[in-house]
């Protein structure tokens, strides 16, 4: 099973 | 003031088309450079970086730069009464609350206005800028579309494994299991048609079917695709504008 990460997991907030 | 004429209705019309599906309203940030948009979906899985420079209209001016909040929904409806060849001018004032919309039909004597009222949009922006790259691809748009097509009637991930000579896409699912394989490919008679893959890093990523299924609405703004891949992070997918281009950002899934 695989969990479906979310792109604040890898960037930050500007 | 802001005044923006693209040669050809049908630009606008396909960028539009590639977003709206995604993200339902967004701000379109005008400078005197161009025009630039960064949108994430409400699952906040996919990110769409917009750029379309200056030098993609047929002619443009920003005086002062504009934040212009629109509704990708109703602005797709009002292009749609354009045709796609008209002139199609976009224009705003300082403070505006609306968007003019004109067309000119280049044949027959004819010019269309409209008016979007525009929103006030909260954005909160992300600094997708800094990326590495392990491994990047470039393959026909049309070609990926399909296998992103083909791959989700099998599973709802689509995992892309890229080494030095080949990438390949496989899905499996409760009814069976699929891959393609692609490798590079030179096409001196038809450039469109070459596939490169350059890879620093081997990858193996899985991403959702549903977000590539958004993604592949821009099909048909580029002849290709490029899709910029490293390990355990989210891959962006570009299909380039005469001058500039759509950017889509996808997480992708991790095992648990």
């Amino acid at each position: 099973f695989k969990k479906q990460k979310t792109l604040s997991d890898f960037f930050p907030a500007k | 003031m802001l005044e923006g004429k693209f040669e050809e209705a049908s630009l606008l019309k396909k960028i539009v088309e590639a977003m709206k599906d995604c993200v339902s309203s967004c701000n379109f940030n005008c400078t005197e450079n161009g025009i630039s948009v960064q949108a994430v979906d409400n699952s906040r899985v996919l990110l769409i970086s917009l750029l379309i420079e200056k030098d993609t209209f047929e002619e443009y001016r920003c005086d002062r730069n504009i934040t212009l909040g629109i509704g990708l929904g109703s602005f797709s409806k009002i292009i749609g009464n354009g045709a796609n060849s008209d002139y199609l001018t976009i224009q705003a004032e300082d403070d505006a609350d609306t968007l003019g919309i004109i067309f000119e039909d280049k044949v027959k004597d004819k010019i269309s206005e409209y008016n979007l009222k525009l929103l006030d949009i909260d954005a909160d922006l992300l600094e997708v800028d800094a990326m590495e790259t392990d491994a990047t691809i470039t393959l026909p748009s049309a070609d990926f579309a399909k296998i992103c097509k083909d791959m989700k009637t099998l599973s709802e991930s689509l995992q892309i494994t890229v080494t030095k000579d080949s990438a390949k896409f496989q899905s499996a699912g409760e009814i069976g299991s699929g891959s393609v394989v692609i490798k590079p490919k030179t096409d001196i008679d038809h450039p469109e048609e070459s596939i490169t893959i350059s890879l620093d890093k081997p990858i193996d990523l899985s991403f959702g079917s549903k977000y590539l299924s958004d993604i592949i609405k821009a099909t048909s703004l580029s002849q290709k695709v490029t899709i910029k891949l490293t390990e355990d992070s989210p891959g962006v997918f570009e299909y380039k504008l005469p001058s500039g281009y759509l950017r889509f950002y996808l997480a992708p899934k991790f095992d648990e």
